[in-house]
């Protein structure tokens, strides 16, 4: 709605989660994978976390959206985001590893990141958040009701399928139709009462829907067909289905190379995704195919250069000029 | 930063759609 527009469009406008990999452990099966997500707004940081690991056989997915959410982290007093990259990276690092249900992967959690100074035993202190509004406001607000401001930005008044659905269900005191053109009344349809008419939903013998209807799914399809095939600032989906295609072709132990997916575009089933890769570059991949059996292809025109390989000696991402 | 008359505008309006 509008409050939320005026949000995008400061605070959170060109925001993209990034993505801190926790490095292979002990014990990690192949497509096991956990991470700090980060999202950096104009005011400050949002955390969050996602684990993916698999047991006897079923892979199962722990998080927590704030990572890739634009919207301000809570707690028991109210709303705010961390002030500082390394805060957030302590914050989402803290329920990480509160939500590992596995010691070792646990041990190792906290271990790598205390190697880079950040206890995951305890989150970031107060002096790490900025503070946006309390629960206290919240309510406030919520108990002197909507201002004049709020019941303008609300386009009240019935529409025209709301009414004609309501003149077919039989309720009398519909005759008029907000700023449709003036006409005299329809007459009024032969409809059964609202019984009949629950009733024969009930029974499966509702009316098969009308062309109208049939040709405005079809419009509202093609739109967001059209909108994924867009261009866009991945979505916490998007993220999620570009790491997992890449984080199925990664031989065990192999980080990824993907620091973080820029933009994304899915043109009929298919992923195109622009990664900054572990060194800044960002290379364009096309994914296709169903998971478990992608199909990779590096686009070279009009990006960096995407050829490179993991040399296992160095234990290192490597660029081939 | 420094928050600016904007982003004020726009806590408040979240703040708002939560209420």
């Amino acid at each position: 709605d509008a409050h939320d527009d005026l949000w995008n469009a400061s605070i959170t406008k060109g925001a993209v989660p990034s993505v801190v990999e926790v490095p292979a452990w002990p014990g990690r099966k192949p497509r096991d994978n956990a991470r700090v997500i980060l999202t950096r707004t104009r005011l400050g940081y949002t955390a969050g976390h996602e684990i993916w690991i698999e047991t006897n056989g079923r892979g199962r997915s722990y998080g927590s959206g704030d990572g890739g959410y634009l919207r301000p982290a809570t707690d028991l007093q109210g709303y705010f985001f961390w002030t500082t990259r390394q805060a957030a990276i302590q914050a989402g690092a803290t329920q990480l590893w509160l939500e590992c249900q596995d010691e070792a992967l646990a041990a190792h959690v906290r271990g790598h990141f205390a190697a880079q100074g950040v206890d995951v035993s305890q989150a970031p202190g107060e002096e790490w958040k900025l503070r946006l509004f309390s629960h206290d406001q919240i309510r406030r607000i919520a108990a002197a009701g909507p201002s004049a401001e709020d019941l303008a930005l609300v386009e009240l008044g019935p529409t025209a399928d709301l009414l004609a659905y309501e003149r077919a269900i039989g309720l009398s005191d519909v005759d008029h139709v907000l700023d449709a053109p003036a006409r005299a009344p329809a007459p009024a349809p032969e409809v059964p009462g609202v019984e009949k008419v629950l009733l024969a939903h009930y029974e499966g013998v509702i009316d098969p829907p009308s062309p109208v209807t049939l040709k405005r799914r079809q419009k509202k399809q093609e739109r967001e067909e059209a909108a994924a095939a867009a261009w866009h600032e991945p979505t916490f989906q998007d993220c999620a289905d570009v790491h997992a295609a890449i984080g199925a072709i990664l031989p065990p132990g192999v980080p990824t190379y993907a620091d973080a997916i820029v933009a994304v575009s899915r043109p009929g089933g298919r992923i195109l995704a622009d990664i900054r890769l572990w060194d800044g570059a960002v290379g364009r991949v096309e994914i296709s195919g169903e998971p478990g059996a992608h199909g990779y292809r590096w686009e070279t025109t009009g990006v960096e250069g995407t050829a490179f390989h993991w040399d296992a000696r160095a234990r290192a991402w490597e660029r081939i000029p | 930063p420094p928050l600016t008359a904007e982003d004020l505008a726009a806590i408040e309006h979240l703040s708002k759609s939560y209420a």
